[in-house]
């Protein structure tokens, strides 16, 4: 049976998490 | 004397000197003194009163000022501590901290914890996590079933909700992200490493070494 992804590795993903763009000029 | 601290003495409210903040947090002074022009430049980029709106954290995120997403809502306001619908120096710094490579994983588990609890419950409920992972397919553009995203959640709660009451405590997070530590990869920024080179400071501070 093919794993499931984990929701909040998913959720790891989203854009709106990746604040390393505030560090960019 | 007056010279150097004549552009210095205009601080934005909520402005707290970097000593006292490089002591309680994870920050040296210079560092927080980088963190502070970064925080110049988001907090001057629309409203120019010092203070960072929705909209300037939005256009520093994406490089749109209405671009809407949950996530970033919810990192906004736990980085508003002062629950006054703006982010200020202080709240930037301290909220920044838990991002810091050097932080305790436990504090890093805690404020993710929080992230999530979307509704301020206490717990990471089924209903919260299922929100969260339409809002992460929406942004993805990806589309699947609900019954492809009640088996994601399911499976998730099956790991996760060790007593089976349908929502996850502080401690069922506490064992289930430390028994995963890729889930937390997003609560570290290694920027934060390098944030002197990057925005370097060039005001002197002459109460640093005192």
């Amino acid at each position: 049976r093919p794993s499931v992804m984990n929701a909040f590795e998913l959720i790891s993903t989203s854009q709106g998490l990746n604040l390393g763009t505030l560090f960019e000029k | 004397m007056g010279c150097v601290s004549s552009k210095e003495s205009k601080r934005p409210p909520g402005y707290v000197d970097p000593n006292i903040l490089a002591k309680e947090t994870t920050f040296s002074v210079n560092e927080v003194e980088a963190l502070y022009e970064l925080y110049k430049k988001i907090s001057y980029s629309i409203f120019k009163d010092g203070l960072i709106h929705k909209e300037e954290f939005q256009l520093a995120l994406f490089r749109n000022s209405n671009k809407k997403n949950l996530f970033a809502d919810r990192i906004f306001d736990l980085f508003d501590l002062k629950r006054n619908g703006v982010i200020d120096f202080e709240g930037f710094v301290r909220s920044l901290s838990i991002f810091h490579p050097d932080t305790p994983m436990a504090e890093k588990i805690a404020f993710a914890f929080r992230l999530y609890d979307l509704r301020g419950t206490g717990f990471i409920e089924r209903e919260e996590l299922k929100e969260m992972v339409l809002a992460i397919l929406n942004e993805s553009e990806l589309l699947l079933s609900d019954d492809a995203v009640e088996q994601i959640v399911d499976q998730t709660f099956k790991q996760a909700d060790m007593n089976d009451d349908g929502k996850i405590d502080p401690n069922e997070w506490k064992v289930f992200a430390s028994k995963n530590p890729a889930l937390l990869k997003n609560m570290t920024l290694p920027y934060l490493k390098d944030i002197t080179m990057a925005f370097p400071s060039f005001v002197l501070n002459s109460g640093a070494s005192d």
